[in-house]
């Protein structure tokens, strides 16, 4: 599904230079569960974006379903992340002056539903993230970890076949932490989807099958982990 | 220093109405040092606007540092949230516009130091919590790590009696998470500071001599752990 060779991004701030990617490669099926972890800085958020389609690297090729991203539009990376990229991003992105319900519904905008339909599957989404009574707040009138919820309820509403979810549980406590991976390992074990999701608690990557480290752009190991 | 009794906090949202807080009491002394636990929504955050001047409640009363916080005016709650309190919020609420160094010495623009003194407490702040380098990025340049780190620089610019910090480790690495912990515990240590802060990470709260764990608005334990 992504087959990444020798991504480098390099930003550039008048005379300076930022090495956020150094050179990563990254293959991953269909089907698999991958955690990413690693300090502060170390490139695993603007590795995501690139992923997601939302960036494009310095340096380096991306195939996503076959597709070299390079060479698509940006029309086409917009059907591609509205598709089959559910992103939860790890400052949440929510739109300020808008509801949880209608911040949920927003990608079902594009694919022609109707009202009735993207309604109801975002109301589903709310209750299944433990947001139910929650729909007509707006971000500012949510918790945090509420907040988080919607990012991740809208992640799901078109039902992606790659989820990127960066620092997904960074706001939830314990409980509410375990009732979300349970939906991803749900989704992952029942629907085939493919997770990959950044995590600095070892709690969390422990419901990976297999978890990338991340040190100054690199990646430095890449675990297969056994799994029952 | 604190003292809460009987905070009520409700929210309405026209015919709703959201009980967030329902009856907290707290008394903390000059130098003590609490961490807050509980689900997400029990009430931890609305807890910490009102501790921290930035809000009022519904009913109930708050002494700080002997005043009653309900009597004060808005110009003088201003100055205590200036002048005694360090604020790191839960989502950061960093000016986007802004320089990381800009954004710490933000709250020194209010008691007179000169530009050049601003400026130089700004960058040891953000070099002791690692963003040397990282001093003119603006937040859309930054790590999420980073950004949560610009928002703790600039809560303690302002040298405070008391540090409240909503979720301060969120978003950071272990190995990041202990260099803040140990600048809080530094500070509390040496210079007496009174620090509160919320986490949802036992690791994190471990720092703490005094657990507080709420429960939808209420506080239903209150431990004093034994420190070496
Ligand atoms: N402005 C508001 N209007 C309406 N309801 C609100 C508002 N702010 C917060 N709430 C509600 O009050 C409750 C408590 O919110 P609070 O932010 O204090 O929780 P929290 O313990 O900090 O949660 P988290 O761990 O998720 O950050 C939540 O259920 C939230 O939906
Ligand atoms: N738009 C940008 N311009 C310049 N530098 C940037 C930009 N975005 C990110 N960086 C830098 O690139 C590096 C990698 O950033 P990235 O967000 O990928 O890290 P991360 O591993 O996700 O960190 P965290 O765990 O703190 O979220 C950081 O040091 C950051 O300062
Ligand atoms: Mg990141
Ligand atoms: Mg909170």
């Amino acid at each position: 599904l992504i087959e990444a060779i020798d991504l480098v991004k390099i930003y550039r701030m008048g005379e300076v230079t930022i090495p956020a990617l150094r050179g990563v490669s990254l293959s991953v099926e269909m089907g698999e569960f991958l955690a990413v972890m690693g300090p502060s800085g170390s490139g695993k958020s603007t590795f995501m974006n690139i992923l997601g389609c939302l960036d494009k690297p310095t340096s380096g090729s991306y195939r996503l379903d076959g597709q070299k991203v390079e060479e698509l539009s940006r029309d086409q990376l917009a059907q591609i992340r509205n598709r089959k990229i559910g992103f939860v991003f790890q400052t949440f992105n929510l739109l300020p002056r808008t509801s949880a319900l209608e911040n949920v519904e927003l990608p079902l905008l594009y694919n022609g539903s109707s009202t009735r339909e993207r309604q109801a599957k975002a109301l589903k989404n709310l209750h299944e993230v433990g947001l139910a009574g929650r729909e007509h707040h707006q971000p500012n009138q949510l918790s945090g970890g509420e907040q988080q919820r919607v990012a991740i309820a809208r992640a799901l509403i078109n039902d992606p076949s790659l989820i990127l979810a960066d620092e997904p549980t960074g706001n939830l406590d314990s409980g509410t932490s375990m009732e979300i991976m349970a939906i991803f390992q749900r989704l992952n074990r029942e629907a085939g989807i493919t997770i990959i999701l950044v995590t600095h608690e070892a709690e969390i990557a422990s419901y990976a099958r297999r978890i990338i480290h991340f040190r100054v752009g690199l990646v430095i190991k890449d675990d297969r982990v056994a799994k029952a």
